[in-house]
């Protein structure tokens, strides 16, 4: 194992779990697999967050869609809950 | 565009809506004004009606709160959730909820306040988010919409219609139906024999007669009286009114319903308006009036409330002394009861339920009885 040094908490992984969960369905019960990041359910949801939005679909949290998730927006889910 | 999952939207065409508190970022005006705004946006382009109720259930009620509201969706203070909104449905379906810990502006320095409504509105009616960026149904906010140009994208078009379909007339029909069309169920018909009346006034040479939200115009130019929804003139203005007469020296219409009158000058509402019906002289026993006219001659205005009345003198702006006096007394064969008067042609018309009665007073007797709506030339 990696030495299991206290994991920085990472502030944009919190918004983007917090983001995903209200909006894209992203389930509660992931919060652990999203720390890791390495999570292919995550990448999928981020992936269908970029292309929702119109960014560039990486996959990953690159600074356009971090900007993107810190805007102002409607409370209501983008996909069906 | 998209719709709620199980396509939920409402089955009739006409909504009520209700503002049920304020945020202090702005005046009640300029609420008013932006939801009045954001509402008109959709019906422009979907046969879909509003008219605003300031007390009980509304379809789609509209408040400000902040963090826990009482839906499961607390907000998030500044920033990050505006607003939401919920789709087509009873309780709490259809309504709007603002975060006031936003700063709501009338321009963008802040959050626009209308450009936030029209997009919970689209919500409302059934429309789910945009992956458009240029759609009003986009769920980011905008903050560089042109709100001076501000239009509905085709996308936002094509959503709304999908579940409405058009507005019923395109703007080059005439606005008065060249052919009776019946009327959809809720909309009360000219031709019903039964039809009685709220308000009846005159305005600038037209006769306009008021029934639940609707009113119909009688103008000297045109045979075949138009139909309006009261918001569409007077926006502020509840529905199902209790009395109307015109000022002539004033050039205003009075409106009253329940303890409150609004004085407006054509369609606008004059400032300073509600007032309380008690500053124009009622004893505090009067908790509405029923009907009321201008007699344009010998300015004064005749107020009825149940089986009594009052007269008011233009010129002193007070209520003559001698008032309260019977109905019957002084002018019988009408009532008991009054909806609605009118004075026309030297005569007073009384409108009760779907019978009126043309009263001559000068010879202080009832000289015809007609139908309610025998103005409307059915």
């Amino acid at each position: 194992y990696p030495l299991a040094g206290a994991v920085k908490k990472d502030s944009n992984m919190d918004l983007v779990q917090q983001y995903l969960e209200k909006y894209y369905n992203l389930a509660n019960g992931m919060k652990q697999l999203v720390r890791r990041k390495d999570s292919i359910t995550v990448g999928k949801k981020i992936k269908e967050m970029q292309k929702f939005l119109g960014l560039e679909v990486t996959g990953n949290l690159d600074s356009n869609t971090l900007e993107v998730i810190r805007k102002p927006r409607c409370g209501v889910p983008d996909v069906g809950h | 565009f998209a719709t709620f999952p199980g396509l939920p939207k409402w089955r009739k065409t006409h909504l009520t809506y209700r503002i049920v508190n304020y945020t202090l970022d702005l005046s009640r005006d300029a609420v008013d004004a932006a939801i009045e705004k954001a509402l008109k946006v959709w019906e422009e382009v979907t046969p879909l009606t509003f008219s605003r109720i300031y007390e009980g259930e509304a379809d789609i009620m509209i408040s400000f709160a902040v963090r826990e509201h009482g839906d499961f969706a607390p907000f998030d203070g500044p920033g990050a959730t505006v607003a939401h909104a919920y789709a087509p449905g009873p309780g709490i379906y259809g309504d709007v909820h603002f975060d006031d810990d936003e700063q709501w502006t009338e321009d963008t320095s802040g959050t626009n306040l209308f450009l936030s409504a029209a997009h919970e509105l689209g919500h409302s009616l059934g429309l789910f988010h945009s992956d458009n960026p240029e759609a009003l149904m986009y769920p980011v906010y905008n903050p560089r919409t042109d709100l001076a140009r501000f239009r509905l994208s085709q996308d936002d078009v094509n959503g709304i219609q999908s579940l409405y379909g058009p507005p019923p007339a395109s703007p080059d029909e005439p606005m008065v139906p060249t052919k009776f069309i019946p009327p959809a169920p809720q909309m009360p018909s000219l031709c019903d024999p039964a039809l009685s009346f709220d308000a009846v006034s005159t305005l600038r040479g037209e006769i306009l007669f008021f029934k639940d939200s609707y009113f119909w115009r009688k103008t000297p130019w045109n045979h075949k009286p138009e139909f309006h929804l009261i918001s569409t003139f007077w926006p502020a203005l509840p529905s199902e009114l209790d009395a109307a007469c015109e000022s002539y020296s004033k050039d205003m219409v009075f409106i009253f319903k329940g303890n409150k009158f609004w004085a407006t000058r054509g369609n606008e509402i004059q400032a300073g308006y509600p007032r309380g019906i008690h500053t124009l002289g009622f004893p505090p026993t009067v908790r509405k009036i029923d009907a009321a006219l201008s007699d344009k001659e010998k300015k004064k205005t005749y107020f009825f409330a149940e089986d009594k009345y009052w007269r008011y003198d233009e010129n002193r702006q007070s209520m003559e002394k001698g008032f309260p006096r019977l109905i019957a007394d002084d002018f019988p064969g009408v009532g008991p009861k009054v909806d609605a008067a009118l004075q026309a042609f030297g005569f007073f018309y009384f409108f009760s339920g779907s019978s009126q009665f043309q009263f001559d007073p000068n010879a202080k007797k009832v000289t015809h009885i007609l139908r309610s709506n025998n103005w409307l030339k059915c």
